[in-house]
């Protein structure tokens, strides 16, 4: 690091790489404010600011990356494994296949373990609030919903009761929503009794939702209010979705939320990610009035793989300033997705090993560690009040650079233990 | 594929816009 200039390298503080104990920002629940977007506020599912946090058997003190970070990582590589066997057509076919024999395939969607983000949304009239996964790298929204028929895990909120509700209404078979479930799901919905509509989605870590879809208002805020909104409510649900209620999908495909509000919002949405566990975000629906004047744009694309995700055109990675010598075609050809629910970037395996032999060389100065998991570039930082760090850069197409935060280079388990939080696909293909 | 986490999108505003196919990175602007 001491051979680059000041300006392609964080100098970080080693005692911010590990968690911070208490909430740092204000944890009221609904943003409403007078002539500005709809906005929630984002909070970690098992961070300090969550209601969650303290019922979930953890104590004030710790997060959930400090609790077990080997099992954290192995959920987050299930998502990314789900994800990888969604967008191949060769597991679409097996996919069908599996579900006209009425077996729900074993990865059949994402894996929520690392799903990590919630927002509150309200549901039916009165409007009942409760937390959400937010997720864009699926599209069905569900919640738990009485009588759980079958069964419903332990939430932090009530369970959504849809007699309480005066705009509650069952999807029935036949209609185009509960056709559109097959999309949103991968699974074929079934009709039950009184013809409803039955959706079921099975998620990579074999969690799972089956109930009615069904028809309901929903609040973003009280004064932002989607009528005959369709979802899921679901009556077995069992999972790794903690005490949510249940998950706003924020695809593309025709069910998810930015789909069925795309009248009222256009299909715009932002977010700002906590930075950290125990620190809120933003996620804002709707058109900016003033874009922030720093915002870069680059290209979506729709890939046949996955219509519902949302793919970009990654082209180069900067170290410390310096452009790796990676040719673009080992990104062109397998594609790159941004999702809210992966917690740790993959490239292809070309990439990677350039980024981490580029990283290491700057990094030489400190003493390495042993791998974690997937994370397999680790250093022992401890007896350093300071370290300097190469910036990373990803560049998209239209020129457009993610400067990553100096905050996202690094998972931490201990300072003896900080590793890049970036990992290898297993081949270029994937 | 290869997959742009959570962890990486840290202290930036994402923006997505799904009717003009583009997505917007704003440093800076998550204080």
């Amino acid at each position: 690091a001491g051979e680059l200039n000041h300006d392609d390298v964080h100098v970080i503080k080693t005692s911010s790489l590990l968690p911070a104990t208490t909430c740092s920002s204000s944890t009221s629940t609904i943003k409403d404010l007078k002539n500005k977007q709809p906005s929630l506020n984002i909070v970690h599912r098992h961070g300090t600011c969550s209601s969650m946090f303290v019922h979930e058997g953890q104590k004030k003190t710790k997060s959930s990356t400090e609790l077990d970070p080997k099992e954290f990582l192995k959920h987050d590589q299930m998502r990314v494994e789900a994800l990888h066997f969604k967008l191949s057509k060769k597991s679409a076919n097996a996919q069908e296949q599996s579900t006209k024999a009425t077996a729900l395939p074993v990865q059949s969607g994402s894996s929520l373990g690392t799903a990590n983000y919630v927002v509150r949304v309200g549901f039916g009239t009165p409007a009942k609030y409760m937390s959400v996964i937010f997720d864009t790298g699926s599209d069905l929204t569900w919640i738990q919903c009485k009588p759980c028929v079958r069964f419903c895990y332990l939430q932090q909120d009530a369970i959504f009761n849809p007699s309480e509700s005066t705009s509650y209404s069952n999807i029935i078979c036949n209609t185009t929503e509960c056709s559109q479930a097959k999309s949103a799901t991968g699974i074929s919905p079934s009709c039950g009794n009184s013809s409803s509509c039955i959706y079921g989605i099975q998620y990579g870590d074999q969690s799972f939702s089956v109930g009615y879809l069904v028809r309901e208002t929903l609040s973003i805020t009280s004064t932002d209010v989607i009528n005959e909104f369709t979802f899921g409510c679901g009556q077995n649900n069992r999972g790794l979705f903690g005490l949510a209620a249940g998950l706003l999908g924020l695809g593309r495909d025709k069910l998810s939320f930015v789909s069925q509000t795309y009248k009222k919002y256009g299909g715009r949405f932002s977010y700002c990610l906590p930075s950290t566990s125990s620190s809120t975000g933003h996620l804002t629906f709707g058109a900016q009035k003033r874009l922030p004047s720093s915002v870069k744009f680059t290209p979506m694309v729709k890939d046949s793989r996955g219509p519902s995700f949302y793919f970009l055109n990654l082209i180069a990675i900067t170290v410390g300033g310096q452009k790796l010598a990676i040719s673009p075609s080992v990104f062109a050809s397998s594609g790159t997705i941004i999702d809210s629910g992966t917690v740790i970037s993959r490239l292809p395996r070309t990439a990677y090993t350039s980024l981490q032999s580029a990283f290491q060389k700057s990094m030489s100065s400190y003493p390495s560690a042993k791998p974690l998991s997937i994370l397999d570039t680790c250093f022992n930082l401890a007896g350093y009040k300071e370290v300097r760090i190469p910036k990373i850069s990803l560049l998209f197409k239209g020129g457009v650079a993610l400067d990553v935060d100096s905050s996202g280079l690094l998972f931490a388990t201990s300072i003896q233990q900080v590793c890049l939080a970036f990992a290898a696909n297993q081949d270029d293909k994937d | 594929v290869g997959i742009i986490g959570n962890t990486q999108q840290q202290k930036l505003e994402v923006i997505y816009d799904v009717g003009q196919n583009k997505l917007g990175f704003a440093p800076g602007s998550c204080a």
